[in-house]
């Protein structure tokens, strides 16, 4: 059976479905200053499990935007505008889903496994772990 | 009621890896 330290190195999903593992990514992260990157994608699957009828999830919604997406943070510059657009407008409507999120998680992983995960597995963080 | 930030932040911790 695979050890946590090889499924690390296999895909950025399965570094971030280990506790150790995704711990470990978020302080190299911290350390680059682009935390708020893995924060949206973790909350971009939090927002997915939610239920459209609790009226908590409108809020949600709100507060991914404001926090990511309607500021200058690090996940605003990597994201499409035409993405930033829709999600503005869904949430100008009040219009929300599940899925509202989706296309940004895509860009925002797409572009850590391009970059940040690359650099993890040759970091002295991860190598001191190891 | 929770502010903006505590549900952002209970989503966000609702989405991690839990104890193996």
């Amino acid at each position: 059976p695979d050890s946590p330290l090889a499924r690390w190195t296999k895909s950025l999903h399965s570094l971030l479905g280990d506790q150790d593992g995704a711990h470990l990514f978020r302080t190299f992260l911290e350390r680059e200053k682009c935390v708020d990157t893995l924060d949206f994608w973790f909350a971009c699957n939090g927002f997915r499990q939610m239920d459209l009828k609790d009226t908590k999830t409108l809020r949600v919604a709100k507060a991914i935007y404001k926090r990511y997406i309607d500021t200058s943070s690090i996940v605003a510059k990597q994201l499409k505008p035409a993405t930033k657009t829709f999600i503005r407008d869904n949430i100008k409507k009040q219009q929300i889903d599940s899925a509202m999120f989706d296309q940004a998680q895509t860009e925002i992983q797409t572009s850590m496994e391009e970059s940040p995960y690359q650099m993890f597995l040759t970091s002295d963080i991860y190598l001191e772990y190891v | 009621m929770d502010s903006e930030d505590d549900l952002l932040q209970k989503c966000i911790t609702s989405a991690m890896p839990k104890q193996r």
